[in-house]
């Protein structure tokens, strides 16, 4: 669940 | 070596980075490597740190900096690509290289360095599919024009053939 969770959160930069 | 018991992986990287040093010392760098196999967070923390410093303001504690990143790459195995690969430290280097962030108080050379780690890793690493992801934005928004061309001896393989001694 902490991975899922941290794969959600984990974003590209907005350029 | 009993003086480096007790290093932690932030003191590794501070030797590995000082601006001081005249050239690159392999045996920080080494030894920061070691320490992140050793520890059981030691890829997070290291990410974390190196980010920190390749986005110093000083040129050659950057680019020391970026030697060590590639040298973590090529020794610290899947669990450290693992931390490389996602968004939150491609990010930090996407920064350096953005003039939306830090990109225009960088120096050419940093720049060109992190362009072609990166493109070295999309070749190499396939399978981390965020690092493509960062690439290839770096590509639509003009920053990276061209592929840059990697020497073979850099790029980024487990285990390269031996070259024959006698051909």
């Amino acid at each position: 669940l902490g991975e899922e969770s941290e794969e959600r959160d984990d974003h590209l930069l907005p350029m | 070596m009993a003086e480096a018991e007790g290093e932690s992986l932030e003191s590794w990287l501070n030797k590995a980075t000082n601006p001081l040093n005249r050239q690159e010392d392999w045996e920080y760098i080494i030894g920061f490597c070691d320490q992140i196999n050793k520890e059981l967070e030691g890829p997070q923390i290291a990410v974390r740190l190196l980010a920190h410093k390749i986005q110093s303001p000083q040129e050659w504690e950057a680019v020391q900096a970026l030697t060590v990143l590639e040298a973590c790459m090529k020794n610290c195995g899947r669990r450290f690509h693992n931390e490389v690969g996602k968004f939150r430290f491609l990010n930090e280097l996407i920064k350096v290289v953005s003039p939306k962030y830090l990109g225009d108080r960088v120096s050419e050379k940093v720049k060109t360095k992190i362009i072609e780690l990166l493109y070295s890793w999309t070749v190499a690493l396939p399978d981390e599919s965020k690092i493509k992801d960062a690439y290839y934005m770096l590509k639509r928004q003009g920053i990276v024009l061209s592929d840059p061309v990697i020497p073979v001896e850099r790029t980024l393989i487990p285990s390269p053939p031996p070259r024959p001694k006698n051909p």
